[in-house]
C-alpha cells in the first residue's frame, strides 16, 4: 500500500492512496485504502490521513475518521489523537499498521506499531527526509 | 496561510530487517525520494494539496518497489486487483475504486470517479469504463507483473498447502 498527504500553500489539505493489497487474497477482499473514513480522509477544519497496514482492523476502526473526529470533537492535537488510535486502538483489535497524517498547520505525524515502514515527508523551508523501520 | 507540508509512505511491514541489504535500502530512500520531489513540485509551483497527493501517488504506483500499480501483489488466483482513493479537504469530494486492473495508475482512476461522476465509489467494470471515458493509459499484465510478487505469492501457497503458513503481519500486509 502506497499513500500520500499533503497541506498546500493556501491551507487546503488532501489524502491519497493505492494498494495491491495482501499477497494471496481472496479475490474480490477489498481493504480500507479505498474506503473513504477508513484508510483515506482529509477535511481542511481537521487532517489527511492516509493508512497502511491489517486491512479489516483499519476499516472496524473507521480509523481515519476516528482521527478526525478526537479532533474535531475533543480538541486534541493530531498527533494525540492519532497516537491514540494507532498505538491503543489498533493493537488491541490485533491490527498492525500505520498512519501519515498532517493538520491544518502543515504538521506531520506517522505513528505505526510494526516493522517495515518506508516513509518520507517534506515541509517547506525544512527540508525532505526519508525513512525505512 | 504559510508553506506546505507533505508526506508519503510505501507500505508497512513488507519485508524483515534481515531482508534489507544496503543496496535494497538505497533503492527505497531513492524511490522515496523521487517521490517527495514530484509532489515538492506540485505544491512548489502553488499547485493544489489534491494534486499533490494524486502526484505523489501516481509516482509511488510506477515504483515496482511498492505494492500498487506495477508491483502489485497478486491474489490466490493469480491475478491482481487494485484499490485507490483520494479525498479533497475543501469540499469533502472523494473519489475511490476498488477490484480494478487495466489502469497504469489506479488513483488517476479514483481522480475520474471524483471529477466525471456524482460517487464516491465504484468498483471492477463501472470503475473501469469511467477510466476508459476519461482517457487515461491502460497497462498489459507484464507492465504490472514483478517477480518478486510472483515468487512471493508462490511461498504464501505452498505454506498454506503444508500447513506452515504464518500470521506474520509482513504476510498480511503484502
Amino acid at each position: 500500500t502506497v499513500g500520500a498527504v499533503a497541506r498546500d500553500r493556501n491551507g487546503h489539505l488532501a489524502a491519497a492512496t493505492s494498494t495491491g493489497g495482501m499477497t494471496a487474497k481472496r479475490s474480490g477482499r477489498v481493504g480500507d485504502s479505498p474506503v473513504i473514513g477508513a484508510g483515506t480522509y482529509a477535511d481542511d477544519a481537521t487532517c489527511a490521513v492516509s493508512a497502511t497496514g491489517d486491512g479489516e482492523a483499519f476499516l472496524r476502526l473507521c480509523a481515519a475518521h476516528e482521527i478526525d473526529a478526537r479532533m474535531r470533537l475533543t480538541g486534541v492535537s493530531l498527533e494525540l489523537a492519532a497516537e491514540d488510535v494507532i498505538m491503543t486502538e489498533l493493537t488491541a483489535l490485533n491490527g498492525t499498521g500505520g498512519i501519515i497524517a498532517v493538520d491544518r498547520n502543515g504538521a506531520i505525524t506517522t505513528p505505526f506499531n510494526c516493522e517495515g515502514m518506508y516513509r518520507g515527508w517534506s515541509v517547506e523551508g525544512d527540508g525532505r527526509k526519508t525513512a525505512i523501520y | 496561510m504559510g508553506g506546505f507540508s507533505l508526506a508519503v509512505h510505501g507500505g508497512a511491514g513488507v519485508l524483515h530487517r534481515d531482508q534489507m541489504t544496503p543496496e535494497r535500502e538505497a533503492d527505497y530512500h531513492a524511490a522515496l525520494d523521487r517521490v517527495l520531489s514530484t509532489g515538492e513540485a506540485v505544491l512548489d509551483a502553488d499547485g493544489s494539496a489534491l494534486d499533490a497527493v494524486t502526484q505523489a501517488v501516481c509516482a509511488l504506483e510506477n515504483e515496482p518497489l511498492f505494492n500498487a500499480g506495477r508491483g502489485a501483489v497478486f491474489t490466490r488466483n493469480e491475478q491482481q486487483e487494485m484499490d485507490a482513493a483520494l479525498m479533497d479537504g475543501r469540499n469533502r469530494q472523494a473519489g475511490a475504486v476498488a477490484g480494478i486492473f487495466g489502469p497504469k495508475n489506479p488513483v488517476l482512476a479514483a481522480r475520474s470517479v471524483l471529477e466525471h461522476t456524482d460517487h464516491v465509489l465504484m468498483i471492477g467494470e463501472g470503475a473501469l469504463a469511467v477510466a476508459r471515458a476519461a482517457g487515461l493509459d491502460f497497462e498489459d499484465k507484464d507492465y504490472f507483473f514483478t517477480q518478486e510478487r510472483w515468487d512471493a505469492l508462490q511461498e504464501t501457497l505452498k505454506m498454506e498447502a503444508e500447513g506452515t503458513l504464518d500470521d506474520d503481519p509482513s504476510r498480511r500486509h503484502g
